[in-house]
């Protein structure tokens, strides 16, 4: 499975 | 930053010129649709304040310019209706699609944000469609759709350094596809906006 991406962008 | 440039830069035509010719309402309908998707945390995962500012900035303004183009008396009367023709579903459900069948997990959160990330991509199209039919595009609606691409493409830069500097970042295959795409729809009206600006012409695209 993926990597949950970080949320740390617009 | 480029990104609230270019929302300066619309609202600035917006609200001196009181006209939204040569703007498509649709593709601000969709940017509303795609902030709206992913700044669905906007109360539960704080980053910093400029990343909730900026949230709040990106989902205010974006409102304000529809209400302005279907509310605002003067401005409405300028809105090019007959071809601003784009159908939001069009874009909208393979989005959905999309974002059901390839997202990094199954949760509503993830699914509708990752349908924001795939949504932005081509959220441009109807404008650009509709600038392909306006025949006299003014300077503020160019730069406006310029600062809008240069903001991905700027993006694209940004990922480029924080893979190779910071120590614990992840690779986030979908934003930067999904980013890549979105960076080469501008390709042709990059082309032609550096063209005109070269010469010193006003901006057109060809048919």
């Amino acid at each position: 499975t993926m990597q949950d991406p970080p949320k740390d962008e617009l | 930053m480029t990104h609230l440039a270019s929302i300066c830069l619309l609202l600035l035509k917006i609200h001196t010129m009181k006209s939204c010719a040569g703007v498509s309402l649709k593709t601000q309908e969709l940017y509303a649709l795609v902030f709206v998707t992913r700044y669905l945390d906007l109360f539960s995962n704080f980053v910093s304040m400029y990343n909730t500012i900026m949230k709040i900035i990106f989902l205010s303004s974006t409102f304000g310019i529809i209400w302005y183009m279907r509310g605002h008396k003067l401005v409405r009367q300028s809105y090019d209706k007959e071809q601003d023709t784009f159908r939001h579903y069009f874009l909208v459900i393979p989005c959905m699609v999309l974002a059901l069948v390839i997202h990094s997990k199954f949760t509503l959160l993830e699914v509708l944000w990752t349908f924001s990330i795939y949504l932005e991509a081509v959220a441009i199209l109807p404008q650009l469609v509709l600038l392909q039919r306006t025949r006299n595009i003014d300077n503020l609606t160019g730069n406006y759709i310029f600062c809008l691409g240069a903001y991905r493409a700027l993006y694209l830069l940004n990922w480029i350094y924080r893979y190779f500097m910071e120590k614990n970042y992840h690779a986030q295959w979908i934003t930067w596809m999904a980013g890549m795409i979105q960076t080469a729809i501008y390709a042709d009206f990059f082309y032609y906006y550096f063209k005109s600006w070269k010469k010193n012409e006003r901006l057109k695209l060809p048919a």
